[in-house]
C-alpha cells in the first residue's frame, strides 16, 4: 500500500523518528524521553491520528514492527520499541549511546 | 444528557470504578495499581471506546471531574484521579487507605 512505502521513507530519512497518537500519554512519555537529550527540533513526530489513512499507517508499522500499537520509536532507521522500551532506553544510558552512534548527540 | 444520569448512577453504585478506554496503557496501569490490592471482581471497569455514545461520556466525566481524559477512578463515590494519580496512590499507601475506609479492603 501507499503507506508502506512512505513509512520506509519516513524511517531512513529521519534520524529520530516517533511515530504516536496526539492523544496518548505512553507517546508523551516516549518524547519525554527523547527530550533528556534532544530538543523537539531534533527529532520528528508523526500523530497518526492526525493522518486520514491511519488505518494504513497503523497496517505498515505491523508489517515492520510486528505491532500496530503507539508509540513506535526509530533510530537511525532501527525500531527502538514502543513506550516502555524507549523510556527503559533513557534510563539506562542505552539510548544516550544510540544517539551518539546515529550521529545526533 | 442521558450520559450524565448514568455516569452518577455507576458512581453512586461501584465502590471502585474507571472509566478507560481498552486500548489505553495508561488505562492498564490504573488498574495494574488497583491489582496491587484488589481482584478483578472488587472493582468496576467501563471501557467506553466499547460505548456508542462516547462523547456524552466524555462530556458527562468533564463536567464531574473537570478532564474528559482517561482513565478516570472514583472510590466510594469520590474523585481519586487519572492515571499518574492512581499510581501515586497505590505507592504512597493512600490507595490503601481509601479502600479500607470504603469498606472494600
Ligand atoms: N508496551 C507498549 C504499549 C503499547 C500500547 O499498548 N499502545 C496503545 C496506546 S497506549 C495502543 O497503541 N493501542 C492500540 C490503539 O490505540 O489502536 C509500549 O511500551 O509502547
Ligand atoms: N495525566 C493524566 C493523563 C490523562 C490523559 O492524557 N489521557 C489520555 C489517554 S492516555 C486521553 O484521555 N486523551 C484524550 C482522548 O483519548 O480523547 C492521567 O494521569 O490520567
Ligand atoms: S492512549 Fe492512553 S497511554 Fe496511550
Amino acid at each position: 500500500a501507499e503507506a508502506l512505502k512512505d513509512v520506509h521513507a519516513a524511517i531512513a530519512s529521519n534520524k529520530v523518528l516517533v511515530y504516536s497518537k496526539s492523544s496518548c500519554s505512553f507517546c508523551k512519555k516516549a518524547k519525554e524521553a527523547l527530550n533528556q537529550f534532544l530538543t523537539p527540533e531534533q527529532y520528528t513526530v508523526i500523530e497518526i491520528d492526525k493522518n486520514p489513512d491511519l488505518i494504513s499507517v497503523m497496517e505498515a508499522l505491523l508489517e515492520i514492527t510486528g505491532n500496530h500499537t503507539v508509540p513506535r520509536v526509530f533510530i537511525n532507521g532501527r525500531f527502538l520499541g514502543g513506550g516502555d522500551d524507549t523510556a527503559k532506553a533513557a534510563a539506562d544510558g542505552s539510548l544516550k549511546k544510540l544517539l551518539v552512534d546515529a550521529g545526533v548527540l
